[in-house]
Formats: C-alpha cells, sequence, structure tokens
C-alpha cells in the first residue's frame, strides 16, 4: 500500500504544471524515504529530477509498504489536479502492484471530499546515474528575477550565454536583429535573503543554453522564491527550484558547444 | 554558430 497525504495541493498542480509541456509522461518512483521521478525530454538535451521527501513537514501522512513505480500521463495528471481547490489536502494512494492511482482531495472545512482514478501506464524510460559534481559556479537569485531575464532575451535570440564572475553574472544574448545583455551584481545590502543575488565561485565559467528550455523551467518559478544556477564548463547546467517542506525540483540543461 | 548537446554522455546509465 502506498498512501501520501500532502497537505497543499497546489504544491503538487505547480509541480506537475512545471513539468508536463516539456515532459509528456513520467514514472513516480516512491519508497519509504519519499516520491522522485526523472525523466528527460524527447529530444535528450532536458532532464528533470523531482525529490519529494516523506520526512518532511508537507506531509501529514506517508506510507510506503514496497517500492513502486507509477508511471503516469502528466497532462492527464494535470487535469486530474485542476479539480482540487489550492487549498485542499491531496492523497494519492495506491496499491501494491497498482493499476490505478487514486487523488483523494479533502477541502480544508472537511465539507467536501472527491475522489479520482486514473490508470496508470507502462513507461520504459531509462533511469539515468546523476554523477556528484563540484561546480565551479553557483548563482543564488530570486526565482522571479531569473524568470524575467529568461522572458526578456528570449525575444531576440535562441540562446542565452551565462558569464559567472566574481563580480557577479551576465546574461547576453545575439541574435540576427539584435543583442541584449543583463548584468546581475551580487547583493550584500538587500535585506531579505531572498531577493539576494549571491554568486559561489571556485572558477569563472561561460556557457551558452537554448533559450527555449531554461523559459519551460521557469514555469516552476511560483514553487520557490529563489532558485540555483549550477555551473561548470562545459557540463550541463542545473536549475533547482528548492520546495519548503518537501524537497526540491532540479532541471538538467545540456550546453551549446561550438561547432 | 553553436550546437546542442546531449545529455546523454554526461550520465552513467543505471
Amino acid at each position: 500500500m502506498f498512501e501520501a497525504k500532502m497537505l497543499q495541493s497546489s504544491v503538487l498542480k505547480k509541480i506537475i504544471e512545471s513539468l508536463k509541456d516539456l515532459f509528456a509522461d513520467a514514472n513516480f518512483d516512491c519508497s519509504s524515504s519519499g516520491i522522485t521521478l526523472q525523466d528527460m525530454d524527447s529530444s535528450h538535451v532536458a532532464l528533470c529530477y523531482l525529490k519529494l521527501r516523506s520526512d518532511e513537514e508537507g506531509f501529514e501522512d506517508y506510507r510506503c509498504d514496497r517500492n513502486i513505480t507509477l508511471g503516469v500521463n502528466l497532462g492527464l495528471m494535470s487535469k486530474i489536479l485542476k479539480c482540487a481547490g489550492n487549498d485542499d489536502v491531496v492523497t494519492l494512494r495506491a496499491e501494491d502492484e497498482p493499476n490505478i492511482l487514486t487523488f483523494i482531495f479533502d477541502s480544508k472545512n472537511s465539507e467536501r471530499v472527491s475522489k479520482y482514478d486514473i490508470k496508470l501506464m507502462e513507461i520504459d524510460s531509462e533511469l539515468l546515474g546523476i554523477p556528484d559534481t563540484d561546480y565551479s559556479c553557483v548563482v543564488k537569485m530570486p526565482s522571479h528575477e531569473f524568470q524575467r531575464i529568461c522572458s526578456n532575451l528570449s525575444q531576440l535570440g535562441d540562446s542565452v550565454t551565462i558569464d559567472c564572475h566574481k563580480e557577479g553574472v551576465d546574461f547576453k544574448v545575439a541574435g540576427e536583429q539584435g543583442s541584449g545583455a543583463i548584468k546581475l551584481k551580487q547583493t550584500t545590502s538587500v535585506d531579505k535573503e531572498e531577493d539576494q543575488v549571491t554568486v559561489q565561485l571556485n572558477e569563472p565559467v561561460t556557457q551558452s543554453f537554448a533559450l527555449k528550455f531554461l523559459c519551460a523551467f521557469t514555469k516552476a518559478t511560483s514553487l520557490s522564491d529563489t532558485v540555483n544556477l549550477s555551473l561548470t564548463q562545459d557540463t550541463p547546467v542545473v536549475v533547482e527550484y528548492p520546495i519548503a517542506q518537501h524537497g526540491y525540483l532540479r532541471f538538467y540543461l545540456a550546453p551549446k558547444i561550438e561547432e | 554558430n553553436k550546437l546542442q548537446a546531449s545529455l546523454n554522455p554526461f550520465f552513467v546509465h543505471k
């Protein structure tokens, strides 16, 4: 038996909304330690990795008697989650050898309980091991700022060059019709931690990435006030959105390289 | 011009 009671259905809604356009079907791997989801996009350029820990406060109850994999169409899951109120408590339930995943939405005042079942899918996805890496540079910044930068620069070109150096981080685009550059300096004077821009730098990095994917990742902006960008030269960037009281959602994006 | 790399070479297949 698997049963996970999440206090805020809005968190699950936001997660699925941020994934469903790049990742059509995905396996939720459930174990006693929590729920993970790993999926590559169809072009093998982007990968998402979700971790929701069972011992975090976001789960009111969590039970997983044996490891199970729940193969779900994320478009369908998004439709089901739209049936939940944002303040509803959502319970996910499945048997040990499941064909069906059940969603139960309890309204805050417990006056309305709704239940939906969806058929599970057999999804043949290759599980990848993501090596532990010490990144040359980790940028922490407000998530809405990163979203704005990606959105602004995508109007002029297809790829952004991210340049991390000791003063801060530069985002540059050069397209056929024009170019743009946004410089972010490290902030030390800002009161709120979530408004700060910090750059942990071991080595400077200059690397280009496709804006199409970065813009897609920023659909996760509402999950977190901050986003962490981890970069090393000639390796995939990690775009991490911490999820309070649950874990995190990470996106990996392969770099653009010189021809 | 830059080419889009694939993720495959960066990760280990389990």
